[in-house]
């Protein structure tokens, strides 16, 4: 299962 | 966005201000590592590509254009500026960074979320930034007199890094779906590296004593 990225962190 | 996120960035980006304060004001990049700051820029080269590709809001963008300007602006003043380049410490940043960039490089090719350049490179960016500060750590133990803004430098990217932890936990028991454990795994590895020096800046405060790190 893919996670779930956050890229709105810096 | 929680206060914990908003904090961990804004110690980012005092401890890149008071770099840039000190480096300008001085005019002496004396105990700054040449290679820290060129691993940063390789570092926010790659995690920000997605400039290009997406944009997530006025504030993301603005504070990625600032970490990448102040980081080259950093690397030009210690490589060509006429003054400050002569102060840098050529001979006690040895550390050998290749080292550090080959097996990051390595580990995102094989370990990482999808199989592509923008990911791959990213992930690259994750593990770097985990490790970029190593160089400036070795610099700082060779250092004698470590002087206050560069024990503050450090002192405020590490700050960063911790606050990053406490907005994770925030965000996982708030969001639901949010997990990121390349990023949760490498920053843990990234605070880690900063523990020691926490111990020694702490102590030399409250002993009023100037900061030294024994080798």
């Amino acid at each position: 299962v893919r996670e779930k990225i956050a890229k709105d962190e810096l | 966005m929680n206060i914990f996120r908003l904090a961990g960035d804004m110690m980012h980006l005092f401890s890149i201000i008071v770099l840039l304060l000190k480096i300008n004001a001085t005019r002496s990049c004396r105990g700054v590592s040449l290679k820290t700051q060129e691993l940063y820029a390789i570092v926010f080269v790659c995690r920000y590509l997605d400039l290009f590709t997406s944009f997530i809001s006025l504030y993301n963008t603005t504070m990625k254009l600032i970490f990448l300007l102040s980081t080259f602006t950093i690397i030009y003043w210690m490589r060509f500026h006429k003054v400050i380049r002569v102060t840098y410490d050529r001979e006690q940043d040895t550390f050998r960074y290749q080292f550090l960039i080959l097996p990051c490089f390595l580990l995102a090719l094989v370990l990482n979320n999808e199989f592509s350049a923008m990911e791959v490179l990213w992930t690259f960016s994750i593990y770097l930034e985990a490790v970029a500060i190593l160089p400036q750590l070795v610099l700082l133990q060779r250092t004698n007199n470590i002087d206050n803004l560069t024990g503050n430098y450090v002192f405020l990217l590490g700050s960063y890094r911790a606050l990053y932890i406490l907005n994770w936990i925030y965000r996982f028991m708030t969001e639901p779906n949010y997990r990121q454990y390349l990023v949760w795994i490498s920053g843990i590895v990234q605070t880690i590296v900063y523990i020691d020096f926490f111990y020694y800046y702490i102590r030399s405060w409250r002993n009023n004593e100037k900061l030294s790190l024994p080798a």
